[in-house]
């Protein structure tokens, strides 16, 4: 059975999207089948990995929709075993429409279906918000990954997530576990990064993940080019720090 | 009649909130009163000014509700006639219940009544979304600032917003204007910043803004001491770019 993982934070910004296309590919590079789904209508996943999100003939909507099988959705990506299903901006539909329909938060999970017995590992990448599209992907996952840039205001959202990941833990995901708070775009000669540091590690130590991904320009170039950081620019920091993320990732227990 | 200005972005973390506050109070220092409008639930503008969202009196939620006018929710900050409208999390819950509701893009146009004639401007600061808040915005301003940093994805949301703001003034609001673009975050340094902002320059020329904000970590700091970067450090990069940037935005027609 593979872990699904969502990746979430309400805040904008701190490196959602570059967080879940960057663990996928390092997980599928050492030997992981891998299933990165884009739940953000932005599409910047999709994108990212090369995809046009304007000429998608089939994408996440249509499983929040019910038009059509998630293994119907998937496309192979450049990497060997990074597989995605794709978003595009039709998905901002989804939230309006599911507002009214019976078990709401549960459509992914559902849709989900065969999907964790073909792949050790689903990657959501989430919007900036806590809205339905999220709490279908927090319903649906074993466990939370929550990128933060060590920045005041993404600080202050903090406390805020976590008691909205304990309220769906009560109500619609009991299973639901916290994989990690990731710290990103992480300046050393910066202070303010230092404090937030020192002040989320304080508070929030023992979820507070090993691996650090530093401030690192070829995270934000590898995009243009429709690639996963490690194949862009396999010995760059940024990769090397996705790298150990995965490797932290797969010693947790499934 | 004061200026009504939606500060909009779906992208998130394209320095929507350190604009909004920014500009507000380096146009109140200008002699101008400004009312600034917090519409994300995160409540980031008005935590960025110094108020604790969690022990809020009254909120722009009950402009929404329709139990309080707009002049009761305003609070004065530390910056002479620098007025707020505050924002907390309960904000969610306008989302969802202005679906069904008639009318529910002008909600806010028509909470804001006799406001307009008190100040001189008023800045809204929207969440990283296109939903119902941020229509919200759109159909109640005058015009429409879009801070973007010099990256990749902030550019490839530009287009769909773009038309988005075109949709709105078909619609909902003929006389929406672009107030214009405003490049954040900007490094000379760095390859991709110029790239990108060669880009936006070439493509959206006429809509660009002349003030650029480059990236400098005072604007980052400011917020955790609850003051606009003006009074935090007037003498700072950022400061000196936002007050730029609202001399820029007095030179234009209201
Ligand atoms: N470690 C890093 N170093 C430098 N740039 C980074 C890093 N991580 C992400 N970026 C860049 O910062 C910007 C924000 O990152 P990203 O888009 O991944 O965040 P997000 O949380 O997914 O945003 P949104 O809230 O809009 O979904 C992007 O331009 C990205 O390329
Ligand atoms: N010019 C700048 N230089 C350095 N840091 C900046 C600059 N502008 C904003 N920041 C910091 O970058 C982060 C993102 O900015 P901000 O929160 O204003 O963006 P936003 O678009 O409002 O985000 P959201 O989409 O979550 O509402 C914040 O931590 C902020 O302090
Ligand atoms: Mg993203
Ligand atoms: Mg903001």
């Amino acid at each position: 059975m593979g872990k699904v993982i969502a990746v979430v934070n309400q805040k904008g910004g701190v490196g959602k999207t570059t967080t879940a296309i960057n663990l996928s590919a390092s997980l599928a590079v050492s030997g992981k089948k891998v299933l990165l789904i884009d739940l953000d209508p932005q599409g910047n996943a999709t994108d990212g990995l090369g995809f046009s999100t304007t000429h998608l003939p089939v994408s996440v909507y249509d499983l929040f929709t019910g038009r059509k099988e998630i293994l119907e959705l998937v496309f192979k990506s450049t990497t060997p075993w990074l597989h995605l299903v794709p978003a595009n901006i039709n998905l901002v539909g989804a939230e309006v429409e599911l507002v009214g329909a019976y078990g709401r938060e549960f459509v992914l999970k559902t849709g989900l279906g065969k999907a964790a017995e073909r792949y050790d590992y689903i990657i959501m990448d989430c919007p900036p918000s806590l809205g339905l599209l999220t709490l279908n992907a927090l319903t649906a996952a074993h466990s939370v990954l929550i990128p933060m840039q060590c920045e005041y205001y993404a600080m202050r959202g903090l406390q805020h997530l976590l008691k909205t990941i304990e309220q769906v833990r009560q109500s619609l995901n009991p299973a639901l576990q916290i994989e990690g708070i990731l710290l990103t775009m992480f300046d050393g000669r910066n202070n303010l990064n230092r404090q937030v540091f020192d002040e989320v590690q304080g508070h929030f130590n023992d979820k507070v993940l090993e691996s650090t991904i530093p401030r690192n320009i070829i995270l934000a170039e590898a995009p243009s080019h429709g690639r996963p950081v490690l194949d862009y620019d396999v010995g760059s920091k940024g990769a090397q720090a996705y790298f150990a993320l995965a490797k932290e990732v797969m010693t947790h227990a499934a």
